[in-house]
């Protein structure tokens, strides 16, 4: 099973193996290159050499010995190489977290708490939009009360301007005034009786 | 493969930080 | 401990003696016997040169993939890594492979902070509203105790107008 080794790619942004497929690739072609390049040189210095009995395929056939066997101990000590390379270089040790990823160590939610979450906060939001209406509800009524207020005072200003009009006229109590007129008219009535009985 | 791995592990770095940037632009919305 | 970066090159190098060792000028020679018998001198040129051209092309391709890559750079920063979260032994968190699940932690923080705001702004206007209904009712018994003493002046009124009344038909008599 091959490790696809993820959370390595998320650090690097390439996968190791790719990384290391890339540097075997360019190894190799170097190989191969030099190769060419050593046989390139014998044959030239071959064509100096006059009746020379060594034939360009018997070079060849050396070459492609030579390489084969090194290519073997190439393929063998890369994959010991690559090995080292993933587990040492290019690897995250287990134990350890990527920074983007510190908030997963701190808390640890259920999907069902984190329902419960969404679920308390749209609860909370409804609750302060309550508030809120409770509070403009509360803040009109106490307008109106200001203006009620205002009203019903007015009419107690207007019983006492009324109550004044009766002081300012000598009548400091407006009902024992009337009273007193009522005793007052009945003496009148009274006197004028007298008066008429005594004229008689 | 290869591409498949680092297309999810690209995501995986950078789209909590677009979503949580996202989630927080909401919440200051819906704040306001 | 070494630092990956000079893990990786001593990597190479290991690689390298090992791959120059394997490929000895011995085994060199035996391959290209027929040349090197011919031509002894000049197969030791090439066998060195090719040495010396093989190990300064992977030593270039390595040097190149690590400025590509800014390599350095980041296996200096898993270095950093490493070192900072030494003390802890037990596994990490890894992606879980179901990114929803993978979002809630990052998200989080975010959502307690939100809940917490409101939860505080909830009980913050409840304590308003609290006082606002106590002003509210006191308002109801000022306007209540407005309205009765307002009846109790209207009543006197009355009763002084009934009186007047009754005084004015009296009089007129």
């Amino acid at each position: 099973s091959v490790d696809p080794m993820t959370y390595e790619a998320q650090f690097f942004g390439f996968t190791p193996q790719t990384c290391m497929l890339r540097i075997y690739i360019a190894f190799q072609d170097y190989l191969f290159e030099v190769m060419q390049a050593v046989e390139q040189v014998i044959l030239k210095k071959l064509d100096g050499i006059p009746e020379c009995e060594i034939s360009p395929v018997q070079i060849r056939k050396c070459t492609e010995k030579f390489l084969c066997f090194m290519k073997g101990r190439f393929d063998k000590l890369f994959g010991k190489m690559e090995q080292l390379f993933l587990q040492l270089i290019l690897r995250i040790p287990p134990n350890i977290l990527l920074p983007e990823d510190k908030s997963q160590e701190v808390l640890t939610y259920s999907a069902e708490e984190f329902q419960l979450l969404h679920k308390e906060i749209e609860q909370l939001q409804e609750k302060y939009k309550t508030e809120l209406c409770t509070k403009q509800a509360f803040l009109a009524e106490l307008e109106e009360q200001k203006i009620v207020q205002a009203k019903l005072k007015k009419t107690l200003t207007v019983f006492d301007e009324l109550e004044n009009a009766g002081r300012e006229n000598g009548t400091s109590d407006f009902r024992e005034s009337l009273v007193f007129l009522v005793q007052n008219s009945r003496k009148l009535q009274n006197i004028r009786e007298n008066v008429e009985k005594e004229g008689k | 493969f290869d591409e498949i791995i680092v297309d999810i592990a690209t995501k995986r770095k950078q789209y909590p930080r677009k979503i949580l940037e996202c989630v927080i632009k909401i919440i200051k919305a819906k704040r306001e | 401990a070494l630092s990956r970066v000079k893990l990786l090159d001593t990597m190479v190098d290991t690689f390298l003696q090992k791959l120059v060792a394997a490929g000895s000028y011995q085994r060199f020679t035996e391959c290209f016997k027929c040349f090197s018998q011919l031509q002894s001198e000049m197969s030791q040129r090439i066998y060195d040169k090719f040495v010396t051209q093989l190990q300064t092309s992977i030593l270039e391709e390595i040097a190149e993939i690590k400025a590509e890559g800014n390599l350095e750079a980041v296996l200096n920063a898993l270095d950093a890594l490493v070192e900072e979260g030494k003390d802890r032994q037990e596994p990490a968190w890894r992606p879980s492979g179901d990114p929803e699940k993978d979002l809630r932690s990052p998200l989080l923080p975010y959502f307690l902070q939100q809940r917490d705001t409101l939860r505080r702004r909830v009980q913050r206007q409840e304590a308003e509203n609290r006082q606002l209904a106590e002003q509210v009712l006191n308002g109801r018994r000022q306007v209540e105790e407005l309205q009765l003493q307002c009846r109790a002046r209207w009543q006197a009124w009355q009763a002084l107008h009934r009186e007047q009344k009754e005084l004015l038909a009296v009089l007129r008599e």
